[in-house]
């Protein structure tokens, strides 16, 4: 998994 | 988007109407912590600033907006208009002990060192212990009105579904956020005390009253 970030998220 | 982000977030919507149509229809924020508040509103700015130079959706732009005006408004209903309901001697936890820790952390645990991932990680550390003041005031005052408990519900059932959300995201995109997902994991702990009275008590229509 990458470590991605859910910056799309509120 | 998936359904529990999505009625995660509309239980984070309805938590703030909650909230003010109990002010607007007792005229009174008693009961309400102010420095919870305030600290809701240091979350969102600092988290939603990216709402002015990165564009995700219209339904992600007006939530922050919401989410930063209603927080702001929520503020001058306490501090201006029904100021007299509010007694800051019951609301005495001491916030700073929240932020002062979370302003380290969030130095340490970012994904990159630039001012705006600094202030996403502060925001999401801050939001995770923002609901302390309250619980705190809660725990003092052994009682609250059942409106306030139905906010604090709507409240802890936002994070708490993005926790399914963070499992769909994992299994459906590979992706996953392990700051947000620590840090939603606590906050989502510090409300299982008030969910079990609430579902034992206020649930069963009776009043939200702690154990002497």
């Amino acid at each position: 998994t990458k470590p991605v970030t859910h910056h799309d998220e509120l | 988007m998936n359904l529990f982000r999505l009625f995660g977030d509309l239980s984070h919507l309805a938590s703030i109407l909650i909230l003010l149509h109990k002010i607007q229809t007792t005229r009174s924020c008693r009961g309400i912590s102010f420095k919870t508040q305030a600290l809701y509103v240091t979350v969102f700015v600092a988290r939603y600033l990216d709402l002015f130079y990165d564009w995700v959706s219209l339904y992600n732009f007006s939530m922050k907006v919401f989410f930063i005006s209603s927080s702001i408004y929520i503020l001058y209903l306490m501090k201006v208009r029904f100021r007299p309901t509010h007694d800051p001697s019951i609301d005495t936890f001491r916030a700073e002990y929240l932020v002062g820790p979370c302003v380290v952390l969030a130095l340490i645990f970012n994904y990159k060192f630039t001012f705006p991932e600094v202030l996403w990680s502060f925001s999401i550390f801050l939001e995770s212990v923002a609901i302390l003041p309250q619980l705190f005031m809660l725990q003092r005052t052994g009682e609250a009105e059942t409106i306030t408990t139905h906010y604090l519900a709507a409240l802890g059932a936002y994070r708490a579904l993005y926790i399914p959300n963070w499992i769909y995201r994992y299994f459906s995109e590979g992706v996953v956020d392990p700051i947000a997902v620590i840090a939603g994991l606590v906050q989502t702990a510090l409300y299982v005390d008030f969910f079990y009275v609430y579902f034992t008590k206020v649930l069963q229509g009776q009043k939200f009253e702690l154990p002497a």
